[in-house]
């Protein structure tokens, strides 16, 4: 898969606990395990998902509390990245304080983040 | 981080790979290409063997000594009538016109679907996702619900049958002789690297009904300059001769080839683009001008031509596309072959369009919701009936006789032994 399907892959994820979150009123973490719990054993897709939530979670929980969207949380991740000479992709409309900036508080938030220095990167 | 590498399922994970890669089933003790598992381009994509320990047994073949004593064809259909000492399948089936049904598509052939219900975050439970590791073992394809192969009762409700359940119900001897050679991407040139995994013997097995059927991958890319990398008329010419070539050398005679023709896929944007994307339901925040704009700047949009907000872009792709069809109907008009004849027929896009209206819906709702670009099952299903209805008013011959024995057959055989 390219860069550009993980980057979908992540969008679609976060965007989803962000709206189970707004469904059920209830918090992040809780919606991450909640997910999770309703994928099926096979494929190790359940122990995938935790494993996931595991590494990611909390970078994922601190940057949705703090109000900022699905494209802004997956290119802080680096799952989306933006190529040379290319633009910002992104799916939602950009924030108000425009996606540059909103990218580049989320890096900072998150710059110490274990997730990004794992082995092989993502 | 990489679950082929762990050594235990190395073994494992080559053999899925070499399933997808060739098209080929997962899962075949005797190598006979029919499988007796569902996934992984088994009895999904093909009809199921009936022993797969026999190689010399399965679907579409024509019956070994009647099937007196085994069923050799897997129609469900063997045994003596020990009124007359008579083989079933001699009675029934003999001079009936048994043919099957082979379709070369792409991934709207083999009924690509991503569930809206997967992306909705209030409609979620445990069941939504109960069917994801059978969807992601068949590449996120659903050929058993599709409109050409489809086999299994609908679940969008559509009252319509796929082309394999109709030319079934005509003739019951054509039980379970279905294959579905399609795959996610296929165009007329890469079909050549896979149509090796059609299954049909010249001399062993009955005549065949091939659907040739890409859609849209000729001219659609996700290359920036989309219209260059566009099949060209000339290109498609060359690639579908080869096709052909190869279908005659293993085609038995009396086989029938019908060329579908490219859509026109102007309907997506026309028809999606100010409305919301699944994701986009609960706030309306995304509409599909915006998945668009996304997967373009990925640059994975499956089709930069035609899933785009640039019309003259949207038009251009339309014209090649026209172009392409034009060359299929020149060459179904014009080459002959020995095994087989060429017939040609437009997608019926604007029938299928008219008729859904007619019975109360929407044009919008025949496309996909999560991907906004393939065509959804009602779609698929409604594109069967037009087929069938165009076959049958030009070319009944093609289709083969309706089998006088088929209540006979139900009443002495049941299911014939299920799909």
């Amino acid at each position: 898969l390219s860069d550009g399907h993980s980057c979908i892959g992540c969008v679609l994820m976060v965007s989803i606990v962000e709206q189970l979150v707004q469904v059920h009123n209830s918090t992040t973490q809780e919606e991450m395990e909640r997910l999770c719990s309703y994928l099926p054993e096979k494929l190790f897709l359940k122990s995938i998902c935790y494993l996931t939530a595991e590494m990611f979670g909390p970078d994922i929980i601190k940057l949705l509390n703090l109000k900022m969207n699905a494209d802004v949380v997956c290119h802080a991740l680096q799952f989306c990245k933006q190529e040379a000479g290319q633009p910002l992709c992104h799916l939602y409309n950009p924030p108000q304080e425009g996606l540059k900036r909103a990218l580049s508080r989320a890096r900072k938030i998150i710059q110490h983040s274990p997730s990004l220095t794992i082995p092989g990167g993502l | 981080m990489g679950i082929c590498s762990i050594p235990a399922l190395a073994k494992i994970c080559q053999k899925i790979e070499h399933s997808l890669s060739t098209t080929l089933p997962f899962e075949d003790a005797d190598g006979d290409k029919f499988s007796v598992f569902p996934t992984l381009r088994g009895f999904y994509w093909r009809g199921r063997d009936c022993n797969d320990r026999n190689r010399n047994i399965y679907p579409g073949r024509r019956p070994e000594n009647w099937d007196a004593q085994q069923d050799s064809n897997c129609n469900g259909i063997w045994g003596i009538d020990p009124k007359d000492g008579i083989p079933y399948e001699k009675k029934f089936c003999e001079g009936s016109e048994a043919k099957g049904l082979i379709v070369l598509g792409d991934s709207a052939a083999a009924h690509f679907h991503i569930p809206p219900e997967w992306l909705i975050a209030a409609h979620m439970s445990v069941k939504t996702f109960s069917n994801l590791p059978m969807a992601l073992s068949n590449e996120l394809d659903w050929p058993q619900f599709s409109g050409t192969t489809g086999f299994l009762n609908s679940t969008s409700g559509s009252p319509d049958r796929s082309i394999y359940l109709r030319l079934r119900q005509r003739n019951r001897c054509n039980h379970r002789d279905y294959q579905s050679v399609s795959k996610n991407g296929a165009s007329s040139k890469n079909l050549l690297k896979f149509m090796g995994s059609l299954s049909r013997n010249q001399l062993l097995d009955q005549p065949a009904i091939v659907i040739y059927t890409m859609l849209g991958n000729d001219v659609c890319n996700g290359n920036i300059d989309s219209v260059s990398k566009m099949t060209t008329p000339e290109d498609m010419r060359a690639h579908v001769m080869e096709t052909l070539t190869f279908l005659n050398s293993r085609l038995p005679p009396g086989s029938h080839v019908v060329l579908y023709g490219l859509a026109d896929g102007r309907f997506l944007w026309d028809h999606l683009h100010d409305r919301y994307h699944p994701l986009g339901q609960l706030n309306r925040d995304v509409t599909y001008t915006q998945l668009y704009d996304f997967l373009s700047c990925l640059q994975v949009n499956p089709c930069q031509g035609w899933m785009s907000s640039n019309e003259t872009l949207r038009t251009l792709t339309s014209e090649r596309a026209k172009q392409l069809s034009n060359v299929l109907e020149k060459i179904a008009a014009s080459e002959k072959f020995a095994n087989m004849s060429l017939l040609y027929l437009d997608y019926p896009f604007k029938e299928m369009s008219e008729e859904w209206q007619r019975r109360g819906g929407q044009t919008w709702q025949l496309i996909e919701p999560a991907d906004g670009f393939h065509p959804n099952e009602v779609a698929s299903r409604l594109a069967a009936k037009f087929f069938w209805e165009k076959v049958l008013q030009r070319w009944p011959h093609v289709l083969g006789k309706e089998n006088p024995f088929n209540h006979e057959i139900e009443r002495l055989f049941g299911d014939q032994g299920g799909h």
